[in-house]
């Protein structure tokens, strides 16, 4: 794409398309061209239109982004989302970010269902020497995560971070399985879960809404972490829900490897998305 | 949804007069909104709406008493003769064992199906071995082997860290012990990934298989295209598979990949469990991409 040109109806139908195809949506879509045309007519003629774009995109970013919520002792991290997201894997990297900051952390396997899902995590506990709790495969989910915290407690370990299971939104009886798992965090300890983290994967599309909507009205999704932003999908659903929940997207995962995770950055997230 | 939709549309000029090209364009308008919502390519939406428009204005919608009803029979109709055939048959060896290779994404559902796909060949009496061929994610062997564990399929694992190594080691162990078919469980990768798509392409020609699945997930959004396009452009495979249906996706993924591979796409799957598997109806998937 061709930085500075001018901004009349074929450019405006070109983003549009570009917007679109990177998963942005209809509405958020349209709001973004809205804003643009806005922008074009106060600077004038002369607009670089695509620069005027990438503004746009930070701009709702940033109205999205929140204060980070306050330390909580230990710090509960609770990690959701659907199936094969990216959680367990993005668990780990998350988990070697703090201990790179010099804290201690701690993981709580409480993903009890799926076959070898506790294997999958004490491997990744293995790799930054992070100590896993976990209970038996099937066992309830939500005494895993209370038995972590408490581990974590007496440690005066500064993260826990609890791995739970994929799950569709639409299933009934596993969102309030997640619901009970936080309902007892927080009764062990006021304030806990202090941030509840919902994995997106990056390829997903305007189901991502739903997701969404529906793990924060369960859990309270306090943020994003956006997954396989290395592939060729842009996750332009991770800004629609910027857009019309509010929702920051608080890290982003490139890769299969424990270093492949940064905290998010709007310009290049907004820069990769038109680019 | 998109009946009551151009009900409207077609409803507002029943007293007024026949029904004139700029009110078929208005419908076209609300099926090209329900298309994108429901996650159809962006390009696949326009030729498939080139198609809808011609067949439109050519037919009896201008005339029709009832021409939302017919406008949407006509849009679903194209859609469920764009998606497919029903129940895709599956590729057989010419000499035992028939080897079914499993690709694609990471996290799209293959290791799963892999058991589901050995469970459904059990049912029919045959005797599935499945091959452990993901030797990079942590405990992907000891997740298909709880799997197949559950089934009764035996799990092959083999002693290389080669991926093409194992999936030959294990096509000779079935030929030894009589097991067929060999479902080999590939590891997620990316199709910009130009590594691990060369060792897809070695599995391949190591095992020569019968029947190539592409794994995708159903709630995928405009991406779909890039990852299909690109494994088929590599491997030619021979159905797709969208996985996580029973999720509240619209599924619009499931048209993008057919319009850009013309794979017929062979089975849903409709759950974590491994009974959860389904043959692939278009008319149900039409439905639910017009939401
Ligand atoms: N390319 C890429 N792959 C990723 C990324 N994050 C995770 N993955 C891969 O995605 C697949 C699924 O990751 P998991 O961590 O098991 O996902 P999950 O959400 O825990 O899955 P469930 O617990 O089964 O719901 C694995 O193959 C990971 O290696 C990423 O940022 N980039
Ligand atoms: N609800 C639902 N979950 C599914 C379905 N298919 C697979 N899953 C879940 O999706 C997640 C990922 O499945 P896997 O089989 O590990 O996916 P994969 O493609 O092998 O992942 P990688 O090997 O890491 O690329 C797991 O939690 C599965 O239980 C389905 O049809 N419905
Ligand atoms: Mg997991
Ligand atoms: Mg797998």
């Amino acid at each position: 794409f061709k930085p500075g040109r001018k901004l009349d109806k074929s450019l405006l139908q070109e983003l549009e398309d570009i917007l679109l195809s990177a998963d942005v949506g209809l509405e958020t879509t349209d709001h973004l061209i809205a804003k643009l045309q806005e922008a074009g007519r106060k600077v004038g003629p002369d607009a670089d239109a695509d620069a005027l774009l990438r503004e746009q995109v930070v701009a709702l970013l940033r109205e999205a982004e929140a204060t980070p919520p306050p330390q909580g002792a230990p710090h509960v991290v609770l990690v959701v989302g659907v199936n094969g997201t990216g959680k367990t894997t993005s668990v780990g990297k998350l988990g070697k970010y703090y201990a790179n900051q010099g804290k201690s952390v701690m993981f709580a396997a409480a993903d009890t269902f799926r076959a070898a899902a506790i294997e999958q995590l004490k491997i990744w506990g293995e790799r930054s020497g992070i100590q896993v709790v976990a209970g038996l495969p099937n066992g309830d989910s939500a005494a895993v995560a209370v038995d972590a915290l408490q581990a974590a407690a007496n440690r005066n370990t500064d993260f826990l971070i609890v791995d739970t299971a994929g799950r569709l939104h639409n299933k009934a009886n596993l969102m309030q399985e997640l619901e009970k798992v936080s309902r007892v965090l927080k009764k062990r300890q006021e304030g806990a879960p202090h941030e509840v983290l919902l994995v997106l994967d990056a390829t997903t599309g305007q189901n991502g809404l739903n997701q969404a909507r529906e793990f924060t009205r369960t859990a309270g999704v306090t943020g994003l972490i956006l997954t396989k932003i290395d592939g060729t999908a842009k996750g332009g659903v991770a800004l629609a829900i910027a857009h019309t929940m509010k929702l920051p997207i608080r890290y982003v995962g490139y890769g299969e490897s424990l270093d492949d995770f940064d905290p998010f950055d709007a310009e290049k997230f907004a820069e990769s998305l038109l680019g | 949804d998109l009946t009551s939709k151009l009900d409207r549309v077609f409803r507002n000029l029943r007293g007024v007069g026949k029904i004139s090209e700029s009110n078929i364009r208005d419908a076209m308008a609300d099926v090209r909104r329900a298309l994108l919502e429901a996650d159809v390519n962006l390009q696949v939406s326009r030729d498939f709406l080139a198609r809808v428009e011609e067949k439109a204005l050519g037919q009896e919608v201008m005339k029709s008493l009832q021409p939302a009803q017919l406008f949407v029979k006509i849009v679903h109709d194209e859609l469920v003769a764009l998606l497919g055939e029903k129940e895709a048959r599956m590729g057989t060896a010419k000499k035992p064992p028939t080897v079914i290779m499993v690709v694609g994404l990471q996290g799209s559902g293959k290791t799963t199906f892999c058991a589901k796909l050995a469970r459904h060949f059990k049912a029919k009496g045959r005797r599935p071995l499945l091959i452990a061929a993901d030797l990079q994610r942590p405990a992907a062997q000891d997740q298909l082997q709880v799997l197949g564990e559950s089934i009764g399929v035996n799990v092959f694992r083999g002693e290389s860290k080669n991926p093409v190594e194992v999936c030959e080691a294990g096509l000779r162990h079935a030929r030894k012990i009589s097991l067929d078919p060999v479902i080999l469980d590939t590891a997620g990768r990316l199709h910009v990934d130009d590594e691990l798509m060369n060792e897809l392409d070695r599995v391949r020609k190591g095992t020569e298989p019968a029947e190539i699945l592409f794994v995708a997930d159903g709630m995928t959004g405009q991406d779909a295209v890039n990852s299909a396009k690109a494994f088929f452009e590599r491997l030619s495979f021979s159905g797709v598979v969208l996985t996580k249906m029973d999720g509240d996706t619209r599924g619009g993924a499931a048209l993008s990949i057919r319009a850009v591979t013309d794979v017929p796409i062979k089975f849903m799957s409709v759950g974590e469990k491994l009974d959860q598997l389904e043959p692939f109806h278009p008319d149900r998937v039409a439905g639910r991409i017009l939401g």
